[in-house]
């Protein structure tokens, strides 16, 4: 799981049974009275923050998942105790294991914008992989018969350790061009190898932008994801696009079924358009879903493929 | 790509929760994901604190109602990046 904050924004992902929701009310109390930010508005008591996302895939197994998250409905409901201009939506194949949620705010173009107004360019681009191949989840596996074995030095910290080299192994440092060593821009990375099995790291490029994965390799409930928010575009000075992305994870998961979602707020990104014809590019793959959606101040691109048999 | 230097300047580690982590209960890897954009860029902020004034204890705090706990984290100009457990 990962918690990205900037100063004027925060992306929270966390996966298991945590309860993601539940830090709602906490956090605007916590905005209110430390940063003296109020969202909340005189009517009803709900907060109206600029945008609020709130998505995911269906559960894997949702009856293990605490109260309000074992379903979508009861999700929804939450949010709206918080926020009275969400719009809730179910894309893709509305069946067991085929379909993916999103709750989005309307943008609240009322927030006082400062003395330069400039609103970010964003865009964000995830894969959601289940069923990986057992010798590509294989890597992420760190016990005793695993093959990934690494020398660790007293005193050191294992799993970060051993984070690291998963990483170094399996080349998902090597994911954007520009992130290699002889590029200007910055590079962090923080990885952390669990213990029996599972991974999961951040890695931030430019100071600003980050890509985050997180892997769980047991069999029978295979799964690994991909959240990125860099516009490799224009950061790989049109060497690379989110193609070029998905192709690199896709190599090193090997999936059976993944789906991939990509919000930009420019109809015309390389990425996007990319995306759009990208049926040919995948020859091991067939499409289930492809959907557009056209959201207030966005546009959203998702796809469902699964491997051919 | 990374350098073997990037594991030793974490702005936060917790050592003992690393060590004693357990992952053998893991069973959803799916994940729940939510942003909140308070304001559409750091410029449009009008009071002097932002998100990144919040302490460590806060987010500590903000986390123990989602059930996660921090790993380690990095800063950098313009983001604080945490690593969860989960």
């Amino acid at each position: 799981s990962s918690l990205f904050v900037f100063d004027h924004k925060l992306t929270m992902k966390t996966c298991g049974t945590t309860t993601t929701l539940f830090c709602l009310e906490k956090l605007f109390q916590i905005v209110e009275q430390e940063l003296s930010w109020a969202f909340r508005t005189t009517q009803g008591g709900k907060y109206k923050p600029f945008k609020v996302f709130y998505s995911r895939r269906c559960f894997l197994f949702p009856c293990k998942q605490a109260a309000i998250h074992q379903n979508w409905a009861d999700e929804v409901d939450y949010l709206n105790k918080f926020f009275d201009n969400g719009k809730s939506y179910s894309v893709g194949r509305n069946d067991k294991s085929n379909h993916w949620n999103l709750y989005v705010t309307e943008t609240d173009r009322s927030t006082p914008k400062g003395k330069e107004y400039i609103e970010d360019d964003d865009e964000t681009f995830e894969v959601l992989m289940t069923e990986l191949d057992p010798e590509c989840a294989s890597k992420f596996v760190c016990g005793p018969e695993a093959s990934t074995t690494a020398l660790v030095e007293p005193n050191e910290d294992k799993g970060h350790n051993l984070g690291y080299q998963m990483t170094k192994n399996t080349r998902l440092d090597e994911i954007y061009v520009n992130s290699a060593q002889d590029s200007d821009l910055s590079f962090h990375h923080d990885a952390f190898a669990f213990t029996p099995c599972g991974y999961s790291s951040n890695m931030i490029l430019a100071e600003k932008y980050y890509y985050t994965l997180h892997v769980t390799p047991e069999k029978g409930w295979s799964y690994a994801s991909f959240e990125s928010n860099i516009p490799v575009f224009d950061i790989s000075q049109g060497k690379q696009d989110n193609l070029d992305v998905l192709l690199h994870i896709l190599n090193v998961f090997q999936p059976r079924e993944f789906s991939m979602t990509f919000f930009t707020k420019n109809y015309q990104n390389q990425s996007f358009q990319k995306l759009l014809s990208i049926n040919e590019s995948l020859p091991d793959y067939i499409k289930l879903d492809k959907i557009v959606y056209d959201l207030d101040d966005y546009h959203l691109f998702y796809m469902k493929l699964q491997k051919k048999i | 790509t990374v350098t073997i230097k990037e594991l030793t300047n974490h702005n936060y580690i917790d050592h003992e929760l690393s060590a004693t982590l357990d992952s053998t209960d893991a069973f959803e890897g799916p994940e729940k994901l939510l942003e909140i954009w308070f304001f559409p860029h750091k410029k449009s902020i009008t009071t002097e604190k932002t998100l990144r004034n919040i302490g460590m204890d806060r987010w500590i705090e903000i986390l123990k109602l989602v059930k996660c706990e921090v790993l380690s984290m990095k800063k950098t100009k313009e983001l604080d990046a945490f690593l969860l457990s989960e």
